[in-house]
């Protein structure tokens, strides 16, 4: 499980100060699907980013189990991540020179782990993109580039998977083959799962839902919303 | 108005060959506002770059009024763009090193024109950024880059705006706030709105809904879809 503790994430000062986090405490169960919604810029990445160790907070502390994040250091935060978390960022982050192939057994590379061709392959199929293999991001529209950014942060098989916006770019039959994807990781293999979302239908697939405005959180719905 | 008269946009060779755009006839009316939609990867991206001159068809015609954009150099196409079309992408491409507000301004700057500072500002004012003029996109979240996008392709008053899932990174409520300012340009200004959504909310706002399939239009719906 995560656990926020009076969490605050401010940047600049005096005039220019924003204060993206604004006193967070949340607990967030294991083995369930929290969701996080709120206006742009209410700091929903910014949660995202200090609970994967991303981005440490100006004050309060973030625990990943029995682990207060603050207590790791750079390496030891990078090595933490490649074990047991994925991530997939608003903006996918995918390495333009590699094919999607290599974008997504990146991470077991990383991690020192053997890359199973069948199994990167397969985690291509399973978002739709068999046939991509080879392609570069370039070469990719953008919602194909998104499904590639998820199959990386599922190769690894990660205990916690942080998801910022997953169906941004997502027509509502692939954003609803991507979330029962998630829905099993977490039903059949016990996976957590917390994403970002502003798509009320994507909110709908998670355990509980919590409301971020002005970097405070405002709101939690439990049970399913649908 | 923009008509394609059977463009197709072919990449690559042989088993790798993608047939993004295959054969499509669309006429585009002046003064109205048309939504494509389709599921990722059906060539949404590739007709709106096709339209927009930012790519050239493999086969087939594109007109603007009543020129064949095939018969415009490079120059001429930029030349075009900068006085008559404004393009927000579906990766937002701002500038990293330009701030907010110069970011907003660069399509009045490479088109030679004079910059109103107040002008620039309200423009940010408008989609609801204000006070964050002076920074530059790293410090924006995935939401408040969009609408820096959106800012700047509407500040040279552009006959046509071409938007690539100009909310797809927005809550309900700012979409609707951005939603309405189209609305109005379309409306009150006379001007002329093609928009990528997979959002069926965002296409709502259009006239008229052209749906897209491997390239091909499958289907197009006149009058409100609300
Ligand atoms: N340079 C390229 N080489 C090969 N294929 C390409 C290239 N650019 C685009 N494509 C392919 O053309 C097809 C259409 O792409 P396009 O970006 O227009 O899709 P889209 O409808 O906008 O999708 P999305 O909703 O995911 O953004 C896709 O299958 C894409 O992978
Ligand atoms: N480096 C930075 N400097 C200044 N402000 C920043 C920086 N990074 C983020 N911010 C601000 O922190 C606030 C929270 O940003 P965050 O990216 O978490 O928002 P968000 O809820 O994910 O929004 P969106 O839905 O638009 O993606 C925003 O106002 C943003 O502009
Ligand atoms: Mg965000
Ligand atoms: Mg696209």
């Amino acid at each position: 499980a995560i656990r926020f503790d009076d969490v605050s994430r401010v940047y600049g000062r005096g005039r220019k100060q924003v204060r993206a986090l604004d006193g967070v405490s949340l607990p967030i169960p294991a083995g369930r699907w929290t969701a996080i919604m709120g206006p742009s810029g209410s700091g929903k990445s910014t949660l995202l980013h200090c609970a994967a160790g991303l981005d440490r907070p100006t004050s309060g502390r973030v625990f990943l189990g029995d682990d207060d994040l603050a207590a790791f250091n750079e390496t030891q935060l990078t090595k933490l991540r490649r074990k047991r978390l994925g991530f997939v960022f608003q903006s996918f982050n995918l390495i333009g020179s590699l094919t999607a192939e290599q974008n997504v057994s990146l991470p077991l590379r990383l991690d020192g782990r053997h890359i199973d061709r069948e199994e990167v392959r397969d985690a291509l199929a399973t978002v739709g993109l068999a046939d991509r293999a080879k392609h570069r991001p370039a070469q990719l529209s953008g919602g194909q580039q998104q499904r590639v950014a998820i199959a990386r942060a599922l190769i690894t098989r990660p205990e916690v998977l942080f998801a910022d916006e997953p169906t941004g770019a997502l027509d509502l039959r692939t954003a609803r083959e991507i979330l029962g994807l998630l829905r099993t990781a977490v039903d059949s293999l016990g996976r957590t799962v917390v994403m970002v979302t502003h798509d009320p239908a994507a909110a709908s697939y998670a355990d509980s839902v919590v409301f971020l405005a002005d970097g405070r959180v405002v709101d939690q719905l439990d049970g399913a919303l649908a």
